[in-house]
């Protein structure tokens, strides 16, 4: 009964405000995920290679807030985290607050594996990362339109409440397409 | 945000989820999904990766709860996960959803909000994709 199981994200996500070239990207984007892991369950491969395989898919797509996709902070810059997890071992590694890191389950992977650490963040992970050959980008490869238009959006809506409480804040954001999402 | 989660030929489950955190985010915000427990966690006998508002999935630890229902209580998977997302997070005012697989295999995908991108596959290799509520695909499809 081997399998692998996954998601793009949650939120308010409707027909409305959703269309129907944008699904059916989103749609074969996830199908292309369910492959690349099902590719290596398939061959006997292990769980944490076919969920590194799908997730790595799900980054390199520009449709879901993680790796390309990501969404830009206060500060127009994408900052990213990711974690993984070996249920046989318990071995765990994260990292947070990446800004030139290709693929940060690569990097949480090589947390978990190559240190005596569970979580990096910041400069700190990116040196490591650097040390141990995992691929960085230029910022600009996290660019995407939609992204920087929903913080221009989230800023705008911002200066037109200038009071709000931080925590008055979380519910404010102004994401993609139009949809909702925390994470 | 995103992740994963797969028990392979030999019975291991494994868990990971990957994210850009929340649009106009400060100060350093991290979310849930890389603390351990709260947004990704995986055992011998559960696996899980979380997606949605952060803060109340690392003060409700959801997927160390999920998989503590399941090794402390004996309760279903499908269960554990539902009561997580479904009632605790829903009376906290959490929102989102999770992905679960149990060690034999069995998936749990609830969701609070009024979509996840979603989708599972098994031995057979056909994949499954939904985004809305199970209602809602049923209406929708051909």
């Amino acid at each position: 009964k081997w399998g692998l199981v996954i998601h793009g994200g949650a939120g308010v996500i409707s027909r409305e405000n959703l269309s129907a070239e944008r699904e059916a990207e989103v749609r074969a984007a996830l199908q292309q995920a369910l492959q690349a892991g099902h590719a290596v369950l398939a061959q006997g491969g292990s769980s944490l290679d076919a969920v590194t395989a799908a997730v790595r898919i799900l980054e390199d797509s520009p449709h879901f807030n993680a790796g390309k996709g990501a969404v830009f902070n206060h500060d127009g810059i994408n900052e990213l985290d990711a974690a993984i997890m070996d249920g046989a071992t318990r071995s765990a590694g994260a990292v947070a607050g990446l800004r030139r890191v290709k693929n940060p389950i690569e990097l949480a992977r090589r947390v978990m594996e190559k240190s005596p650490h569970v979580m990096m963040m910041g400069e700190g992970a990116e040196q490591f990362a650097k040390a141990q050959g995992v691929e960085l980008v230029d910022p600009k490869y996290f660019f995407t339109e939609d992204r920087w238009q929903s913080l221009q959006r989230a800023l705008e809506k911002e200066r037109a409440v200038p009071s709000q409480s931080p925590s008055s804040l979380l519910p404010g954001v102004d994401p993609v397409t139009g949809d909702h999402k925390f994470g | 945000t995103v992740g994963a989660v797969a028990l392979d030929q030999a019975g291991n489950l494994a868990a990971g989820t990957s994210t850009g955190g929340m649009t106009n985010k400060r100060f350093g915000r991290v979310g849930d999904s890389p603390i351990i427990g709260a947004g990704t966690y995986a055992d011998p006998r559960c696996a899980v990766s979380a997606t949605g508002h952060g803060e109340f999935f690392i003060r409700y630890t959801v997927a160390r709860d999920i998989c503590a229902r399941v090794e402390y209580q004996s309760l279903p998977l499908p269960e554990a996960a539902n009561i997580v997302v479904n009632d605790v997070l829903v009376k906290a005012g959490g929102e989102g959803g999770v992905i679960a697989m149990d060690r034999d295999g069995n998936v749990a995908m609830p969701f609070n909000s009024t979509g996840m991108y979603r989708g599972y596959v098994g031995e057979d290799g056909q994949p499954h994709v939904a985004i809305f509520k199970e209602s809602e695909e049923s209406a929708s499809s051909p």
